[in-house]
């Protein structure tokens, strides 16, 4: 799986994701990815978000909106939205999510969150240099 | 805070580092690095959200090292059934595909089920033949062959369990 989330000059955010799926799947199975809400999800309001692992929990708890809703209507920041998905409730014994995630706020806050050994990722902030990492 | 910034991901889990060489995870950090230059330098320039996230996926997508378009895993019937969704966060325009085939950026047939099908959500041979209407890209099945991920495959094809891009052998039970 692949993502991205931006934030531009004009104040909009946005985020995309694609992927493969899981290998050997059948019966047309189809993951968090595609799903509005659940693998990918915008709103300028709150964030950008884009997961990715193991799509059956994240689609279960509707993972992206989550964080906007958090944000929304908890008031919690980014931050605290996305380390109470991916470290709290996806580790709830209903869920026990693998995956992570990667979102921005509509002021340039970001959270590259995951709860697995390693995730793909990078990011560039205005005026600043590029950061590039694989594992913990 | 930053009045713009990109942010990428190439996938989560176990990444088992004794699964790919030295070769490999030089292609993952340079193609990481690709993509978040390319965001970057359209964000500098004015470009806006929607447009720079599709175009970077777009640069994951055309690497082998992805589970996405060029790098997508074998399904139980030794093909490629991808999915893509992209989402403008200024009016909540969304649009995305699943279980696609033979397309070259998945991403960009979103990105014109966002723009032209007045739906959000198209799926299958519908999706496919709506892409064709819009000139998105297609590939034969050889464009999609990556000698690992076949291997993979091969693994646990006879089984009755799938398994997550990034894990070492947590194959998992259908059903």
């Amino acid at each position: 799986t692949v993502g991205a989330v931006a934030l531009d000059i004009h104040g909009n955010v946005a985020a995309a994701t694609s992927t493969g799926g899981m290998t050997n799947k059948k019966h047309g199975r189809i993951g968090d990815s595609s799903i509005i809400g659940a693998g990918t999800y915008a709103n300028n309001a709150t964030c950008a978000v884009s997961c990715t692992g193991h799509g059956e929990p994240f689609l279960r708890a509707v993972s992206a909106y989550d964080i906007s809703c958090l944000m929304e209507y908890k008031g919690l920041s980014l931050e605290d939205a996305a380390n109470y998905l991916i470290h709290e409730k996806m580790k709830q014994d209903h869920l026990q999510g693998e995956g992570g995630l990667i979102a921005i706020d509509h002021q340039g806050n970001i959270a590259i969150t995951f709860n697995t050994v390693g995730m793909y990722r990078g990011y560039r902030r205005s005026g600043e240099k590029e950061h590039i990492a694989l594992y913990k | 805070m930053s009045n713009f910034a990109i942010v990428v991901h190439g996938g989560a889990g176990t990444i088992t580092p004794d699964l790919y060489t030295a070769e490999i995870e030089k292609g993952i950090r340079d193609t990481l690095f690709e993509a978040v230059e390319a965001g970057y330098f359209l964000l500098r320039e004015g470009e806006v959200a929607v447009n720079v996230v599709s175009h970077v996926v777009m640069v994951l997508e055309n690497s082998p090292f992805f589970n996405a378009g060029k790098g997508s895993v074998f399904t139980n019937d030794g093909t490629h059934e991808m999915e893509a969704a992209i989402m403008n966060g200024a009016n909540l325009d969304a649009g995305a595909a699943c279980a696609v085939k033979n397309v070259r950026n998945p991403i960009v047939l979103a990105r014109k089920i966002l723009e032209k099908s007045g739906h959000v959500y198209l799926h299958g041979k519908g999706a496919e033949e709506f892409g064709r209407l819009y000139h998105v890209a297609f590939e034969p099945e050889e464009y999609f062959f990556d000698q690992f991920r076949y291997d993979e495959w091969r693994k646990i094809k006879a089984s009755n369990t799938y398994r997550l891009d990034h894990s070492k052998d947590n194959a998992k039970k259908f059903g």
